[in-house]
């Protein structure tokens, strides 16, 4: 399940459609404080199915929609498309024969949501069971958080052992 | 299941006294049951022994040693089951050059096998990439993504501002 | 009382309005009382606007973009009533270049009245010292303080590891 | 309330006599991770009076004592001296007298505490009192710990009330 690439649609401060393309090794993200980095991080734990707002640093759902700025006004939609190589061939029979696998997420203003793999309609659940067993996903150790790394040494015996069991 | 769980449980351990010495220059970090008798939903604890230093608790030690303990963890994780796509979102803050240099040539060995997006605003990390995208918000409140070569984010960052 | 209450709001608010747009580069922050009918006992807020982007919630500001509010708090308060000795422990560690810049002018400005100590691992922060003690730990978990120049720490950080 | 000096004894990671001059201006505290360098902002906190040891990362008071490593046994003793300035001669009257203050405490292994005001022994609240009025003290506001500056940002109404009151 390589990365291939990331595209922003009115996600967060991500107005424009924007690009990203993932590389073999290290894929360093710079920029200013508030330029839009971490909101990338926000993009993929969304798009990979993501429930809690809190966890992308919103208040509701639709906070990851582009709230305009003095000059721009707000989005009605906001979209994400998270593009994969299918180079370990270990997903579900029904997209196994896939080379590339497209996952889709949007939200509109109105409070629907649309899920699609491969550009095909489908549930959040489809997205979700899509990678379990490929060692992807909202997991707890393959994403870290700003300002999360010191909470792996000192948190609670119970959550250390969520860590050791989600290791599994 | 109990039986898999103290299978990981050691597995941990294992690479952790693999990963906890390199990063804490000789330190070393293991899992505790704080309930030997009740492995279906005990408590883990972490043990942290920096070189030379008693062991000590974990509120004791500084803000760049939790990084260090919390990395080694996650990375033990890694070596366990690595994951194809890692993302750090500025976990080399706290830490001190000759720390950020650990730190790198970890991530660099293990980004042979798994692509690594790190967001970081230093300047050795960023000279460990393969590919750097400079994030802009040249329109207040607007973000845009520019792929870019090591020597124009030193200007572009002198630039943006 | 709720005089003096009110009174030192309308003070930081004032500072604030001084200190937030150096930090923020042109943004806003101000304090708001969550129940104007209840000056005795009532919550505080704060309100953050910054440049060109529309008034968000507080957690939706970047990591950076938080410490800067923080540091405008605190600044204004400093403003008001200046403490002879300050304290600051590695503050500048989210900061960008530019933002560090900004940072260490306000503080050298602040510095010509009160006594400094600033705790960093910020180039940039060091170089606008004006004394630098660099501690370090030759025996481990023994830690010795020896009063340095600039160009020494930087072969010192480098020696001591 | 000019800061001179700080000496520490057998405190936390300082097991030697250490001593800190502070200078006008800017005065700068640099090392490797895990050095010592927040243990001295523990110390000035400590000396000041602070009475609860989570807010110098201790599980009890006498976690302050140099704890000892493989190669040092530990202290029995630690000890604190900080020496000022008495320049804007606002302190109370049995000490305004003095051109130079210097406040120590002491705590042992048995538990006791020892407090000083220029070497003659006093109590804890005599400390407290003398700092009153002063600007100085373990006030919220001009002693940063580190990992702390963005909670002043996102801190309750409740705590960022008690913060102005501090202010005031
Ligand atoms: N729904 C939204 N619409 C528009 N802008 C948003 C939205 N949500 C967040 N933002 C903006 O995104 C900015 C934060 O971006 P982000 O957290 O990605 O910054 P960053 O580059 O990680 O900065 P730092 O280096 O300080 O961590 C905030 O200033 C906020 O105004
Ligand atoms: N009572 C004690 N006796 C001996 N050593 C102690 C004691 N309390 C704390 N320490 C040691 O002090 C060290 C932490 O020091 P400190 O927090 O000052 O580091 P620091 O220089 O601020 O590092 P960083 O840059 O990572 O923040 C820990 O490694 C711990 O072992
Ligand atoms: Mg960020
Ligand atoms: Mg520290």
């Amino acid at each position: 399940m390589k990365p291939i690439k990331l595209e922003l649609i009115g996600f967060k401060s991500f107005f424009n459609h924007t690009v990203i393309h993932f590389m073999d090794g290290i894929n360093c993200i710079v920029g200013p404080n508030g330029c839009g980095k971490s909101n990338i991080v926000d993009a993929i734990r969304w798009v990979l199915g993501e429930q809690a707002p809190s966890r992308i640093r919103g208040k509701s759902m639709d906070s990851v929609i582009f709230a305009g700025t003095e000059k721009f006004t707000a989005s009605g939609m906001a979209e994400v498309s998270f593009y994969f190589e299918n180079d370990e061939k270990n997903l579900p029979p029904q997209y196994n024969s896939y080379d590339e696998i497209c996952i889709t997420r949007r939200i509109f203003r109105t409070g629907e949501s649309e899920y699609m793999i491969n550009k095909m309609s489908c549930r959040l659940t489809d997205i979700v069971e899509l990678f379990l067993g490929t060692g992807f996903g909202t997991r707890a150790y393959s994403i870290i958080d700003q300002g999360t790394i010191t909470s792996f040494a000192t948190s609670s015996p119970e959550d250390r052992r969520l860590m050791v069991e989600e290791a599994a | 299941s109990k039986e898999r769980f103290i299978e990981t449980f050691n597995k941990i351990n294992e690479k952790l006294a693999e990963v906890a010495p390199i990063l804490m220059s000789g330190g070393r970090a293991s899992l505790r049951l704080m309930d030997e008798s009740n492995l279906l939903d005990g408590g883990v604890d972490i043990v942290v022994n920096p070189r030379g230093k008693k062991l000590i608790s974990i509120d004791m030690l500084s803000g760049g040693e939790k990084a260090l303990v919390g990395l080694s963890l996650v990375f033990a994780i890694y070596k366990i089951k690595p994951s194809p796509f890692c993302v750090l979102d500025e976990v080399d803050a706290p830490l001190d050059e000759v720390n950020t240099g650990r730190f790198i040539t970890l991530i660099k060995e293990f980004s042979q096998n798994s692509r690594f997006m790190v967001i970081t605003h230093n300047k050795r990390t960023m000279e460990a990439a393969n590919q750097i995208y400079g994030i802009t918000m040249q329109e207040p409140g607007i973000s845009k993504a520019v792929s870019l070569t090591i020597d124009q984010i030193f200007n572009e960052e002198a630039e943006i501002q």
